[in-house]
């Protein structure tokens, strides 16, 4: 079963989301 | 401020000393817990009720047929130089010895290489192994195939040096592993302190013979539980955080560090964010995991039951090296996936536990690799894990109800911030 790839993400987006849980 | 808020909660709130608290109830009900008993069965039904109690939800055992191996009593009876009982526990797996025991000479050597160089001298003897100890990863190899070794040779029974950096006469047990192809003989551990003691009458060309009596036998495969609990996604319930630590037990000691705190840190991790009334978008699972001293079967036939989501598995994380003062995460997956657990890890600030690691994860999380789920376990200060582990010594009292706290409130945090993102973490 192929797994999920998600070539489109965006990193720095993904890390601002982390910083608004501190 | 939810992780800050998960931290205060599990270090200074109402939820501190519960993961502590809770072991010491569990462990002091049930003492060890070695599969096939029916004594590990009982203590899963007691962690079932006490999830669907604590309001978690889908709690539920997924069976696992499990080796049945019993120790029966056991002895080694150094007969000369001189009258003296050692001090020993037969390893996993063994066979036992006739009823009258075994009485034979015995040979010390400190290597597989020293083995094989005094091959001639084997046949017939019991096998010494006095190898230095180097690291788990290492001298456990000692433990594994000492018999296999011996028995190739022609040797009748093995005695390993116990597998611990440290001992106060202590002996620890283990799994150990046969070969088909070599003639299955028994073998157990020894204490350090005894193993040096025959090493030194070797060396001086003392004679040894030692009598090895041991009742052990395997008994037909039985049926244990894997213990499953989870707190239910509120957008892709489907997706899964996986977070764990095994329930079973060796028969010796409570089974307090290992696994207990590794078990019990997971159950808090979904404790708290049932307790603070968060609901991650994704499902935080929890599974204790059973038949892990064994060979890992408990988490083996998981994965092979569940393997077909695989793609639903956004991280799987295990803690089986202890709970002691923690101080980060270490993990494997994709680069990307590891800059943001990275990013993760440093909110953990509170709690002293900013360090992240790439590298290895526990045995029960390893099958997942291999299908590029991300995994992880927990960094903490187990310096001294070898001194207690598989032995008597891993009771509550080695456990400290503030480092549990600090172990719970990382496991929490790091679980739940990950179930919570928007997006599953990268794969390659």
């Amino acid at each position: 079963k192929s797994l999920l790839k998600r070539p489109n993400y965006d990193l720095q987006k993904i890390k601002e989301e982390i910083a608004s849980y501190k | 401020d939810v992780a800050n808020k998960i931290m205060d909660f599990v270090v200074n709130g109402s939820a501190k000393g519960q993961t502590y608290n809770r072991l010491a109830l569990f462990t002091d009900t049930f003492g060890n817990r070695l599969v096939g008993t029916q004594n590990l069965e009982n203590s899963i039904d007691f962690m079932l009720d006490q999830l669907k109690k604590d309001g978690l939800d889908n709690v539920h055992g997924e069976n696992v047929t499990v080796p049945n191996w019993v120790r029966g009593n056991e002895s080694a009876m150094l007969l000369e130089p001189r009258r003296y009982n050692l001090i020993m526990l037969g390893l996993g797996s063994s066979v036992g010895t006739p009823p009258e025991g075994i009485t034979a000479e015995a040979i010390v050597v400190s290597s597989f290489d020293e083995l094989t160089n005094r091959s001639s001298e084997v046949p017939g003897k019991i096998v010494v192994f006095n190898q230095p100890w180097v690291s788990y990863p290492v001298s456990v190899a000692y433990r594994d195939f000492a018999a296999v070794h011996t028995a190739q040779l022609g040797g009748v029974a093995s005695l390993v040096r116990s597998i611990a950096g440290f001992s106060i006469h202590s002996p620890h047990t283990g799994w150990q592993d046969y070969s088909d192809k070599v003639k299955k003989i028994p073998t157990a551990c020894i204490a350090v302190e005894d193993a040096e003691m025959l090493a030194r009458m070797a060396a001086r060309g003392t004679k040894i013979v030692i009598q090895l009596k041991m009742q052990a036998k395997t008994l037909p495969q039985s049926i244990s539980r894997n213990t499953v609990a989870e707190v239910a996604g509120s957008v892709h319930p489907e997706q899964v955080v996986l977070v764990s630590g095994h329930l079973d037990s060796w028969d010796v000691g409570q089974g307090a560090m290992d696994d207990g705190g590794g078990a019990f840190i997971s159950w808090q991790a979904l404790s708290v964010v049932r307790q603070l009334g968060l609901r991650p978008k994704r499902t935080m699972r929890m599974v204790m995991w059973t038949g892990e001293e064994v060979g890992g079967v408990g988490s083996l036939q998981y994965y092979q039951r569940h393997k077909a989501n695989a793609s639903n598995y956004d991280l799987v994380m295990e803690s089986d090296m202890g709970t002691f003062t923690p101080y980060g995460i270490e993990m494997r997956g994709s680069n990307d996936t590891l800059e943001i657990l990275k990013s993760i890890v440093e909110l953990l600030g509170p709690v002293n536990a900013t360090t992240f690691r790439k590298g290895e994860d526990g045995l029960d999380v390893s099958y997942w690799e291999k299908d590029g789920v991300p995994g992880g376990s927990l960094l903490n200060h187990n310096e001294h894990y070898f001194w207690f582990h598989h032995s008597d010594g891993d009771t509550m009292s080695v456990q400290d109800p503030h480092s549990m706290d600090l172990c719970a409130a990382v496991w929490t945090v790091v679980s739940y911030i990950v179930a919570d993102l928007d997006n599953m973490l990268p794969r390659n």
